[in-house]
């Protein structure tokens, strides 16, 4: 099984999106475990559920008091769903003290049987994010072409390589992908060249261009596919699964 | 002095860009205390400062090693900055068992002369932004005008509930702010008409439009007045700020 944490402390930088559709994608061929690690529970949401449909969520767990077969839900063919609950917003300190505290996802994750599991990770490098990091092979890290981009990918690989160190010594970055690409505006053609200079091979091809079609979906219960197949949204998250597929198999 | 926290779990709707131009508008007239709350240090950034020029930041004066009047950078005229620093990414655990933990803000405020504190807050409902709702008299709450809109406000107002019940009775909700508003896109005016009637008057007459000027000012290291007086960014803000002061006057 192949992890991938969609991280970045920064907000709103399309995490969830990403998850979501990259994951709906791949689940079209693969076996795919989607894991909702924020207490917004925004990629729950996305997937179509409400608080009353959970039998159990992330919390329970990481806490140790669920298995992960008796809390995911089924989506479709072959994608299930860790769901979160609002419970999240107190995992860091109530599981402060835990024994390996930065391993319970991992642990949970043991005998897993996807091809994939793909983590949307909250915006912060707390417990939550950094037990993502801890059980990833790889991070995808979303970055919007404005101006807190660079410091911001700074501070994260700061944060992997704490890891690296010290938890999971085989974790890197998959790839740095541009989000709400609008290649009209000189801000983020300046940043993205910015980004490109100083990471190179990291930063996919493909850039996830601005598509108001992508902020719509959700609110259709719905994917960027079965929303809007045609959409720009849809057609850059087909050429990143592909991207990411090829990527995978070079590890 | 009127604490004003600027506070959604949400990422990227806005906070450190209204924080930040609010703060400056404001700080034509009155004494105003900037307070960057969140270890990505996108404010302090934004207000031209690196690490370097740092003599102290909110992490020691919340943990009491150092006094306001120690940390704090000025801006120019009547604005000063009490900077973040990476060390507010372990503050939940750090002060985790320090008696009072969610009263640390309220007590390095306590001697503050200025007219406004406005805090920038991070991405979640950890301590920083229970110590900044504990600390402030009102809440700026910054909405982007899509589908995890609604939803995360009753997160936040159920996390503001539960310090009005244990740490701060006289905490109120000051306004919502509608940000990144394109009246042209059908999902801002359908998500903003639900806002509307579920929330009325606390929703600001005001919206913030998406501006590019906006996102361009920080790389600039200038606030939207100083880059581009007459931009849409720099009239909203301006009647944010208007419409702000009536709201704290009614108080
Ligand atoms: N490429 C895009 N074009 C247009 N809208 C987008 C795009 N990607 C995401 N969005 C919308 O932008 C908003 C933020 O995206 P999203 O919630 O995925 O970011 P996030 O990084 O998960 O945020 P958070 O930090 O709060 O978890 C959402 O309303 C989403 O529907
Ligand atoms: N009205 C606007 N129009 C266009 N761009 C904007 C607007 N407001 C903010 N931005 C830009 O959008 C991005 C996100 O804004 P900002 O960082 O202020 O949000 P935030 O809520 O503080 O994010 P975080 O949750 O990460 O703290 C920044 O690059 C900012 O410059
Ligand atoms: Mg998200
Ligand atoms: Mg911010």
């Amino acid at each position: 099984m192949y992890v991938c944490a969609v991280a970045n402390q920064k907000g709103g930088v399309g995490k969830t999106t990403t998850a979501h559709n990259l994951g709906m994608v791949l689940g079209r061929k693969k076996k795919v475990l989607l894991i909702d690690l924020d207490a917004q529970s925004n990629l729950t949401d996305a997937c179509g559920f409400v608080q009353s449909d959970l039998h159990g969520s992330a919390y329970e767990v990481l806490g140790g008091s669920k298995g992960l077969e008796d809390a995911v839900l089924s989506l479709e063919r072959g994608i299930d769903l860790l769901p979160a609950s609002r419970d999240l917003a107190v995992a860091e300190l109530a599981f402060a003290s835990k024994l390996g505290r930065e391993n319970l996802l991992k642990k949970a994750l043991k005998d897993a049987a996807y091809d994939f599991a793909i983590i949307d990770c909250p915006p912060s490098l707390g417990l939550l994010t950094v037990n993502a990091l801890t059980a990833a092979d790889g991070v995808l890290i979303p970055v919007q072409a404005e101006y807190y981009a660079l410091a911001g990918l700074d501070l994260i690989r700061e944060t992997m390589q704490g890891v690296i160190e010290n938890l999971n010594p085989r974790l890197h970055t998959l790839g740095i992908l541009l989000t709400f690409f609008d290649g009209r505006k000189s801000l983020n053609r300046d940043v993205a060249a910015g980004l490109q200079d100083r990471w190179g091979n990291l930063v996919f091809k493909t850039a996830i261009r601005d598509n108001v079609a992508l902020a719509e979906a959700p609110s259709n219960g719905q994917n960027i596919f079965d929303y809007r197949r045609q959409s720009y949204g849809a057609q850059d998250y087909a050429a990143l699964a592909r991207e990411f597929m090829l990527r995978v198999r070079k590890q």
